[in-house]
């Protein structure tokens, strides 16, 4: 599983 | 991070390094809609704020760093350096951008995920992101005859939106929970308004005549 993070994107 | 992601940042990295390039080099800003440029740079100051607050990798703050200051930096020349200030088309950028930063503001302050300072104006900075590029858009059709650097700056900001598109649909079947209607539906809407540009961008790459804009 890819674990997700908040707000990782630009 | 996938490669629709990656690629996504490297357009996007990309757009703003041709900008940069005219602007810098060829000391000219002729097409170029200051008001667009004022909008993102306000977009990257609000959304941004959490480089000071939390930590994701160092690319992500480096690339957050660069939009930051990339952005200023192509304002300030636009408006203060000696000769780019010149070639800059005040007459006929005239889009009323203040008017797109009060709804944004309002729309962000009823829509969004938590109401606190953060996240009120990351959620604004999307709504304003999203309609950034309608001065730029009006001024590329005003002047008609568009200049190849001009033309590929907003191409390759379009193609930056359209990966990230690549990018929602990849994550959304590869990771659990992946929802983000906010960015979704925003980011949409951006890319939306490219469409017609591109049409005109790829026939005039495939007719191999310079970018021309219809009234």
């Amino acid at each position: 599983e890819v674990e997700t993070d908040e707000k990782d994107e630009l | 991070m996938n490669i629709f992601r990656l690629a996504g940042d490297m357009s996007h990295l990309f757009s703003i390094l041709l900008l940069l390039l005219k602007i810098h080099t060829i000391k000219s800003c002729a097409g170029v809609s200051l008001k667009t440029q004022e909008l993102y740079a306000l977009v990257f100051a609000t959304r941004y704020l959490d480089i000071f607050t939390g930590y994701i990798s160092l690319y992500n703050t480096l690339m957050k760093m660069f939009f930051l200051w990339s952005s200023f930096t192509i304002v300030w020349y636009m408006r203060y350096h000696n000769v780019v200030r010149r070639s800059y088309d005040k007459d006929q950028d005239t889009f009323r951008h203040y008017f797109l930063i009060l709804p944004c503001f309002i729309l962000a302050l009823l829509v969004h995920e938590k109401f606190t300072f953060l996240e009120v104006l990351w959620t604004f900075s999307l709504y304003l992101e999203a309609v950034a590029i309608l001065p730029q858009l009006v001024l590329l059709q005003r002047t008609r005859n568009v200049d190849n650097l001009t033309g590929h700056y907003v191409f390759f900001l379009g193609a930056y939106r359209s990966f990230y598109i690549l990018n929602w649909i990849y994550r959304y079947f590869t990771e659990q929970n992946y929802y983000k209607w906010i960015t979704w539906i925003s980011g949409l809407v951006q890319t939306a308004l490219y469409a017609d540009f591109f049409y005109y961008y790829v026939k005039s790459w495939r007719n191999s005549e310079r970018l021309q804009l219809p009234a």
